[in-house]
């Protein structure tokens, strides 16, 4: 078993010097680190399981790098090396990503950024690294599905004042506000996308496209009290029937409150805010606009 | 400058006005005054 | 007026040899509590929502008054279900103090202050407990209680400053303190324990800096008066103060009924017949106090009414 180990691991890192990444995992997932036949101990079989999810993953392929990342699992706890369980958790947070599970895959990125606060300095990772992470954490909220799990998140992102210097920052502020995003910024945001979230989907749009619509869908809301689908389909730039299929399914998971009269072809949102808490809003206005005049005059002597 | 801040504070009021508004207000003013009697 | 924020180190050295609280368990007599302190722990307060939160207050003692300069919330919550909650707070009470003296703020901790969200300021058994372990251990100590729910509905801070007497102690007959509702659920708790303890009175006191940004902020502050809703922001409490009522009727209901079949009001001791009359005269005073705040309410929105929706 040693000497096959030893062979499969040095032609292993022959595949992988010539970036034949599903080769290599091939290779080294052929080692029994089950067998009775040695001694093999926790911190060599994780690394190795580790090693091959990871190599998988360089080609995308999350199915099988999952197979090991969740036999890695069962034995991260077991040996506290910091360096292993901050590689584990990157390929868990990847694994989520390529297979779409985008909340919970932002949810690791975001962990993974906050890496040095919580680990000793033998492990910091370089603010290269940390940025790339949270990078990931916004990208994957922003393709999540809208809703109130992905707002918390949203949230704790754009409050983090990390994210201001990246370059994904505009689209986060936009989509955290609710404002309705233009075509152009999506292209732009699409640029830096991986394959897989270039992806289409069942209904043959691609994720981020979905996400978009549904995000400017939420934002609409907002904003109208109510619309009809031919001006929604427009807004959205999707077909009317459409944009009545995709507002119809967030309604019903309850992603957002309306009712849809579909004779009349129209949606009625249905605002939270009770009109007795809008009248105080209303109120609070006509305060400040009266202390603004009142400034004015003083300012001009009067 | 002032007058237009002016007009735009004339054009705030009424604060709210609208039957679902007056519908909300009349019903808090029922049950206080309900709970006003049930109190006495 | 600012003379009060600077800290006489002898003079705290000297109280702490004196240590004059150990000869009268009733030493302690006044509260004086910071502009800045009393906003900390209300909006710390207010934070916790429904649950009961936790914080140090760091300060100093004058006689028989305690004075509080500052305070810091304790990553605690739940305090009411285990005593001395703030020991999972130790290492960051320990941190945070000597941090604050490397920065030359000399105050030491005097005290901790929790939340009662919606049931009042008064020390429950578990208070009690651990009230009585600091006063044993971390001298002079200060137990203060704020209940955010009360305080959206009073108007101003509902807070209370308390200290424990000695284990055994029997105490003199006290003042009755400012009539409060305890609510059914919690009178067992409240009632047991009510004579461990004595309220110190409260006063608050604002450096000149304080007072100026108060007057900026007051300028601001009518427009928060006109353009909030007492009916609306308490509307929970409201509803539980309610819920409260009818289960007090109901038990004052059973124990007149109950009593009427032992023979009526002739066979009934005036004690007995006493206590019950107090028992129901505090339900009409409790369903009284509901009432007049919220025709308070209905009035401020009344005239908002007329104010802003003329047309």
């Amino acid at each position: 078993e040693d000497q096959v180990s030893t062979i499969r691991e040095g032609v292993a890192s022959i595949y992988e010097r010539d970036e034949e990444w599903t080769q290599a995992a091939q290779m080294l997932s052929g080692i029994d680190l089950d067998t009775g036949m040695r001694v093999v101990d926790d911190r060599y079989k994780l690394e190795k399981c580790i090693h091959i999810a990871m190599l998988y993953l360089q080609d995308d392929d999350a199915v099988n790098a999952e197979t090991f990342i969740k036999k890695a699992s069962f034995l991260v706890n077991s040996c506290k090396e910091e360096a292993l369980e901050l590689q584990y958790k990157v390929c868990y947070a990847r694994i989520l990503d390529a297979k779409r599970k985008f909340q919970e895959a932002a949810l690791r990125y975001y962990e993974l950024s906050q890496w040095e606060k919580t680990n000793t300095v033998a492990n910091r990772v370089d603010e290269g690294d940390l940025q790339q992470a949270l990078t990931a954490a916004v990208t994957c909220t922003i393709l999540a599905g809208a809703g109130p799990q992905r707002s918390r998140m949203l949230a704790t992102l754009y409050k983090d004042e990390r994210c201001a210097a990246l370059p994904v920052y505009p689209i986060l502020q936009k989509v955290y506000l609710e404002r309705i995003l233009r075509q152009a910024e999506v292209a732009a945001f699409a640029q830096d996308l991986k394959p897989h979230q270039q992806a289409l989907t069942a209904d043959g749009s691609t994720v981020l496209a979905r996400a978009v619509i549904e995000h400017n869908l939420l934002s609409a809301s907002k904003l109208y009290t109510n619309i009809t689908f031919l001006e929604l389909g427009a807004l959205l730039g999707i077909a009317p029937d459409k944009a009545e299929r995709i507002a119809a399914r967030m309604v019903a998971q309850d992603r957002m409150k309306g009712s849809i009269d579909q004779v009349e072809g129209i949606i009625q949102f249905e605002t939270e805010t009770e009109e007795i808490k809008q009248w105080d809003h209303q109120i609070a206005a006509v305060c400040f606009a009266v202390n603004g005049i009142l400034d004015n005059m003083q300012k001009k002597g009067m | 400058s002032l007058l237009r801040q002016v007009s735009s504070l004339v054009r705030r009021l009424p604060a709210i006005d609208s039957a679902h508004f007056r519908e909300e207000f009349l019903t808090e003013y029922n049950d206080t005054l309900l709970m006003t009697y049930l109190a006495g | 007026a600012d003379k009060i924020f600077r800290y006489d180190e002898a003079q705290a050295s000297q109280t702490q040899a004196q240590k004059p609280w150990t000869k009268d368990p009733h030493f302690f007599k006044k509260v004086r509590i910071s502009a800045l302190a009393l906003l900390k722990m209300a909006v710390h307060a207010r934070s916790g929502g429904t649950i009961e939160i936790m914080g140090i207050m760091q300060g100093k003692t004058d006689g028989d008054t305690m004075i509080v300069m500052d305070a810091f919330a304790l990553p605690v919550e739940g305090t009411e279900t285990r005593v001395n909650a703030q020991a999972d707070a130790y290492e960051y009470m320990v941190e945070y103090a000597q941090a604050n003296k490397q920065v030359g703020r000399l105050e030491n901790v005097v005290g901790w202050y929790h939340s009662h969200p919606g049931y009042g300021c008064w020390l429950s058994g578990i208070d009690v407990s651990t009230q009585m372990l600091n006063q044993q251990y971390q001298e002079p100590f200060l137990a203060v209680v704020i209940d955010p729910t009360r305080t959206v509905s009073a108007g101003k801070v509902e807070i209370g400053a308390f200290r424990t007497y000695p284990q055994g102690y029997k105490p003199p007959d006290e003042p009755a303190s400012e009539y409060q509702t305890i609510p059914l659920n919690k009178i067992e708790d409240f009632g047991v324990h009510c004579k461990q303890y004595y309220p110190l009175d409260i006063t608050y006191f604002k450096s000149s800096l304080d007072s100026h940004l108060l007057d900026l902020l007051w300028n601001k502050y009518w427009v928060n008066t006109l353009s909030s809703s007492p009916l609306l922001g308490n509307r929970d409490y409201v509803a539980g103060q309610i819920s409260d009522l009818a289960e007090k009727l109901e038990h004052a209901e059973t124990q007149l009924a109950h009593s009427n079949r032992l023979g009526g009001g002739f066979l009934m001791m005036t004690a007995k017949k006493k206590e019950e009359e107090s028992q129901l005269s505090k339900v009409a005073k409790d369903s009284s106090k509901i009432t007049v705040e919220q025709v308070h309410g209905l009035m401020s929105q009344v005239i908002k009414d007329v104010l802003f929706n003329k047309k």
